[in-house]
């Protein structure tokens, strides 16, 4: 079962029984060989979602347990191990493919595995995205509090008001540019804290091209350096060694 | 090498394709590469079929991703290629539905191009369109222009992007080359991404290679 979510980051989170299925088919392949007794469980689970056509993009957070022998990473007695692990999952046609897995320790002596704190400070875009909430829709004072404590990069405190009013209406030019229709309120402010933070990166972009390239909105704004990587980039290019092939013949003459 | 080459005036290439949410970029690069083979050495310029590659080819990956060398085996084994209109993009992992009587392209052989810029780009105006694979940094947020990243942003041993190389030139003395690219029209300039030429930006020259067609 989920454990309940954080008051703070209901904002951007997609519905809870939504992520349970790819959630546990995550969990399914990552107990994938593995013997009865030393699979891992799955604790809690947040995340967001992108839909395009027939798919959806899953991009999940979780918390694995599982039997742990190292006393260097799991305080005796405990016997558990925690893990904390970031998945996406494509959903098509109702089937699901694990794109990517990413999972590490927690130390449960210093972190206090588990807990929505946890999750909260791990992944700076999730952060991210639940501090710039507060810069465009006004939110009860404990709430706002919360974001703002998560990041100092997007406290409305910091940025100039109208940096923030320019930057939705670009958003919002986007939106309809590119016809995106998110399937929430709070998907839309994630992605739009997304599209902030990629205009930041295209500006660096620009800074540092030596050429007459120009950078700055395009239809993959609202993806994370992350999602556009897993859905549009071809890792294996460097990650397997391409057969060799004979030489092409030189071209001689005019 | 000519001063500047563009096979797009030369009706050697397919109109901009889209691999929509799928890291299919591979096949799109190889089947770029076949038709521009295919044109210069029959004469008919046909737009060839990605979906096959992604459903049949079995050395690579789908979505996940693959490699141009795997493609061009696949197409030797599996007999040819089908046409887009035979067998249509649909950007998802399906069964495979080659039909050996449908293949309206072959291939002989696949070969490794030169690293040195020129000798690619003399290649390229001599024999057509070359699949490449490139880092694709800034990509995500290019619009027009030519790119020229510094180069230990654009480092050319993380190539994560096959692309397809259809020319080259000078744009206010900037060399360049024009790169068709698989993300819609309505990315970069009409589709197409234009590069610094000369310097190996982002690892142009590492991984060029083209089918034979006899």
């Amino acid at each position: 079962a989920l454990p309940r979510r954080a008051a703070g980051a209901q904002a951007w989170e997609a519905e809870s029984s939504e992520l349970l299925a790819p959630a546990r088919f995550a969990l399914e392949m990552y107990n994938r060989g593995r013997a009865a007794g030393t699979r891992a469980a799955l604790g809690a689970v947040r995340g967001r979602v992108r839909r395009e056509g027939r798919g959806s993009l899953y991009s999940l957070q979780a918390t694995l347990e599982e039997a742990c022998n190292d006393p260097t990473v799991c305080q005796l007695p405990v016997s558990k191990k925690t893990l904390l692990c970031s998945f996406q999952v494509l959903e098509e046609l109702g089937k699901h493919t694990l794109l990517r897995r990413d999972c590490r320790p927690v130390d449960t002596k210093i972190t206090g595995a588990g807990s929505p704190q946890m999750l909260q400070s791990s992944g700076s875009n999730f952060i991210q995205g639940s501090a710039l909430i507060s810069l465009f829709q006004s939110y009860p004072d404990e709430k706002s509090e919360n974001f703002r404590s998560f990041s100092p990069l997007f406290n409305k405190d910091t940025l100039p008001e109208d940096f923030v009013m320019q930057v939705a209406s670009i958003f919002k030019e986007f939106v309809i540019t590119y016809n995106r229709t998110y399937e929430t309120k709070e998907e839309a402010q994630w992605r739009m804290s997304v599209f902030i933070n990629n205009m930041m990166r295209a500006q660096k972009i620009q800074a540092l091209d030596r050429g007459t390239a120009r950078y700055g909105v395009t239809k993959f704004s609202d993806l994370t350096e992350e999602e556009f990587r897993t859905i549009y980039l071809n890792p294996l290019l460097k990650e397997l060694r391409s057969k060799r092939m004979p030489l092409a013949m030189s071209v001689n003459g005019p | 090498a000519p001063p500047e080459w563009d096979w797009r005036n030369k009706g050697a290439v397919t109109k901009v394709k889209d691999q929509g949410m799928c890291g299919s970029c591979w096949a799109f690069s190889v089947t770029g590469n076949v038709e521009g083979q295919w044109f210069l050495k029959r004469g008919d310029l046909l737009s060839l079929s990605e979906q096959e590659l992604v459903d049949c080819d079995k050395l690579d990956k789908a979505c996940l991703g693959g490699l141009p060398s795997n493609a061009y085996s696949a197409i030797k084994t599996l007999g040819g290629l089908e046409t887009e209109d035979d067998y249509g993009y649909n950007g998802h992992l399906q069964t495979c539905n080659f039909s050996a009587e449908k293949a309206k392209v072959y291939i002989n052989d696949s070969v490794e191009l030169s690293q040195n810029e020129q000798k690619l780009a003399a290649w390229l105006a001599k024999n057509g369109p070359i699949s490449i694979a490139i880092n694709a940094f800034g990509m995500q947020f290019y619009r027009h222009g030519i790119s020229h990243p510094l180069r230990p942003l654009c480092s050319p041993w993380l190539i994560d992007h096959a692309v397809l190389l259809v020319g080259y030139g000078n744009r206010s003395d900037i060399p360049f080359w024009a790169i068709k690219n698989s993300w819609g029209t309505d990315w970069g300039e009409e589709g197409y991404y234009y590069l610094h030429r000369g310097s190996g930006a982002c690892g142009v020259n590492i991984m060029a290679s083209s089918a034979v067609v006899n």
